[in-house]
């Protein structure tokens, strides 16, 4: 097996509490970025069609033509729906560019196919949102790695607000 | 004289007239992302009109609302993004996207990179507030996320992506302090925009840097030649830069543009709240202006404006206000003493080209 984000950085933002590890027969939802292909031509077309003194200037993609032009190959396709059907995934949906799959998986499937993930559920942020994660790196098996770039779920959190509502600024002379 | 940032305070201040709104006859669009498990009220927009909406016409409602709403609280970024995309991008239709309702186990930011790979029919303009640490982010999401925006641009989907509230930031690698940059704002192929304040708080004055304004250079994606003639402008005319070894020269630079991100009033949960700061608020202001051109553009028979930093480098930053005064914040250390880079002539790493000057940016996106 190979660890496919082995630089993602696990820490519990601040303000977030475990609740502790998730029953092994809940159901989780996660989401594959399967490999996509001809990225070269990707970022040529995004300069012809974004360049004022391109004569193709403007003429955008639809996103037909992006996703044939992106989508995994048959063999990534066959190879990570094979695994994923094997683990008991069900009701995969995929997206129009196919670049995406998300599956629906009982936890003790879900640790079983990612070797190392340990679910557990989290609460914090304004808003007191539930998620689940693993604190722990999960690894893939090596044969996946020319087929997926990584699995959505596991390490990052939601973000929070930035904004911020300020002191009122001191008026510049009095203001009446 | 006000008190704080208002619709009408924007308008005048960036030369948008009662005129300068939505047609209502294209198929022009517009939307707003936010991945805080906010809810947004369509009761707080209706009030946020009544109160601030008078002098220009407005769409009353949102067109269509992605992601569940429930009855819960109203956020004040959910708000905040709505009520000042629909004040800029005036009688525009307008999409809100938030994620509520979600399955635990999901990535907000991911689901909406999924809708956009998944409807072929988006609004033109997004706005988005959301970033993350660089260095937080495995490189692998990184690279994956930014390919995302590729395929985005591609089919003319102009992406403007807050630059973030914490200026250069700051972090310590190995014990020594270096600025922190964050993404998807370093991403190229985005448009990040920074914040800026008035000089005076209670006059519509001229713009100087808001010390939040987060900007600085990429650690992950290197400078895109579209922009490497303005970076060493900079680099070589900047009388304050910091210690070269705060920040990786080579990397892509942003913001791009900025907008005022200061003191701005929003109706929340039927409440008006003053003195509301942070860049999630110049982002939808300057993503409306770009949708009133889009307007334009398209009554005049042109595709909407796409992904914009290559056509706006080359522009040289035409049509914006440049801002030159202030620097943004930093690490708070003997070296640097909170000060990360400062605003100058032309393109900077705190407010990029400047902030719009609707008529003259029109000008000069209205042709090809």
């Amino acid at each position: 097996t190979y660890s496919p984000e082995p630089d993602q950085r696990w820490m519990l933002p601040p303000g977030w509490v475990s609740l502790g590890r998730v029953d092994s027969e809940e159901e989780l939802s996660l989401t594959f970025a399967l490999k996509q292909q001809n990225l070269e031509r990707l970022s040529e077309l995004v300069q012809v069609v974004s360049d004022p003194n391109s004569p193709q200037y403007g003429k955008y993609l639809t996103l037909e033509d992006v996703a044939e032009l992106v989508q995994p190959s048959p063999l990534t396709l066959r190879t990570v729906r094979k695994w994923l059907l094997a683990a008991g995934a069900r009701n995969c949906h995929s997206v129009t560019t196919q670049d995406f799959l998300t599956c629906w998986l009982s936890v003790w499937q879900a640790e079983l196919l990612l070797p190392g993930a340990e679910f557990h559920r989290y609460v914090g942020g304004p808003a007191e949102t539930h998620v689940v994660r693993s604190p722990h790196p999960y690894q893939l098996p090596q044969a996946l790695a020319p087929h997926v770039d990584f699995v959505g779920g596991l390490h990052r959190f939601p973000p929070t607000s930035s904004l911020r509502q300020r002191p009122k600024p001191q008026g510049v002379g009095t203001v009446g | 004289l006000h008190l704080g940032v208002t619709p009408s305070v924007l308008r005048q201040r960036y030369n948008l007239t009662a005129q300068d709104v939505g047609s209502g006859t294209t198929n022009n669009s517009q939307a707003c992302a936010q991945f805080l498990e906010q809810y947004f009220h369509d009761s707080d927009l209706t009030e946020f009109m009544r109160l601030f909406g008078s002098d220009f016409a407005h769409q009353a409602s949102v067109a269509k609302v992605v992601g569940k709403q429930g009855r819960g609280r109203a956020g004040i970024e959910a708000s905040l993004d709505v009520e000042y995309l629909m004040s800029a991008g005036a009688n525009i239709s307008t999409w809100v996207y938030s994620s509520p309702g979600r399955h635990e186990a999901q990535e907000p930011f991911l689901q909406w990179l999924l809708l956009l790979s998944n409807q072929s029919t988006l609004p033109h303009v997004h706005t988005v507030s959301y970033g993350d640490d660089e260095d937080s982010l495995s490189s692998v999401y990184i690279q994956r996320v930014n390919t995302e925006f590729m395929k985005a641009a591609a089919r003319g989907l102009t992406l403007l992506f807050a630059s973030g509230d914490t200026g250069a930031g700051c972090w310590s690698v190995s014990g020594k302090h270096k600025f922190r940059p964050s993404f998807p704002a370093s991403s190229p192929y985005v448009t990040t925009v920074g914040g800026t304040s008035f000089r005076n708080p209670f006059l519509i004055t001229n713009e100087v840097v808001d010390y939040i304004s987060g900007g600085g250079f990429s650690n992950v994606f290197p400078q895109p030649s579209y922009q490497e003639e303005a970076v060493a402008q900079f680099l070589k005319s900047s009388s304050h830069l910091p210690p070269s070894s705060y920040f990786n020269a080579s990397g892509r630079a942003y913001p791009d543009v900025a907008a005022l991100s200061d003191g701005y009033w929003v109706v929340s949960n039927k409440v008006p709240i003053p003195w509301v700061s942070g860049t999630s608020a110049s982002t939808p202001v300057f993503g409306g202006i770009l949708s009133l051109i889009n307007e334009h553009r398209i009554l005049n028979g042109r595709p909407p404006l796409g992904f914009l930093n290559p056509r706006l480098y080359q522009q040289h930053g035409a049509g914006l206000f440049d801002v030159t005064h202030g620097c943004h914040e930093s690490c708070l250390n003997e070296e640097v003493e909170g000060q990360g880079f400062c605003s100058g002539p032309g393109w900077d790493p705190v407010t990029g080209w400047g902030t719009p000057n609707f008529p003259a940016l029109l000008k000069t996106l209205l042709n090809p």
